[in-house]
């Protein structure tokens, strides 16, 4: 999915 | 996001605000270790590549920026401050930190998500961030008198990693498609890295002493 892509964490 | 996130990122805007709350009202970096706080600069500086490519939310945008402005401005304020400097422990930071990179870089030239180069500066600044507390825990252990707001910025960033760990757990088993190995290895073993601190710490204030490391 797109969202496994994304570092969305800090 | 989940509360286990947000509070780990509140300790770790915590953490900082100790650190800069030392540095500006007191005007003192004892036992502080540059070394490290070299280390987290180029961390977050590594790690925000992805500040120009991916917008994810303005929280992220602002923690992001937050945490680049603070490492760097600490950095600035420890080597150059005419009276903060004054303070820093130089003969006992003696940590070869730079040798830390290197084995850094070439694990994730190895081991990353994608072979991109900003999926290798992540995967870096992960593993250098895994170790990056390592200067700081030799310069606490060779300090005889650790003062009360040194014990509470390692003791928030220790904080700050363990509720990382529990918020990989919760997105674990709420999100779909969520795994990412490299960050939970390098985030594990950087949290172990403070359990040793973490016991004295609690032994110290359960018995109402002043922290102090064994040699």
């Amino acid at each position: 999915s797109v969202e496994k892509d994304v570092h969305d964490e800090l | 996001m989940n509360i286990f996130r947000l509070a780990g990122d509140m300790t770790h805007l915590f953490s900082v605000l100790v650190l800069l709350l030392k540095i500006h009202t007191i005007k003192s970096c004892a036992g502080i270790s540059l070394k490290t706080q070299e280390l987290y600069a180029i961390v977050f500086t590594t790690r925000y590549l992805d500040l120009f490519t991916t917008y994810i939310s303005l929280y992220n945008t602002i923690m992001k920026l937050i945490f680049l402005g603070s490492s760097i401005s600490i950095v600035w304020y420890m080597r150059h401050h005419k009276v903060v400097r004054r303070s820093y422990d130089k003969d006992q930071d003696t940590f070869r930190h730079y040798l830390l990179m290197l084995p850094c870089l070439l694990l994730a030239l190895l081991i990353n998500e994608k072979f991109t180069f900003l999926e290798v500066m992540w995967a870096f600044s992960l593993y250098l961030e895994a170790v990056a507390i390592l200067p700081q825990l030799v310069l606490l252990q060779r300090t005889r008198n650790i003062d009360n707001l040194t014990g509470q910025y390692v003791l928030l960033l220790g904080a700050y990693r363990a509720l990382y760990v529990l918020n990989w757990i919760y997105r674990y088993f709420t999100e779909e498609n969520y795994v990412h190995w490299i960050t939970w290895v390098s985030g594990i073993v950087q949290t172990l890295l403070y359990a040793d601190f973490f016991y004295y710490y609690f032994q110290s204030w359960k018995n109402n002493v002043k922290l102090q490391l064994p040699a």
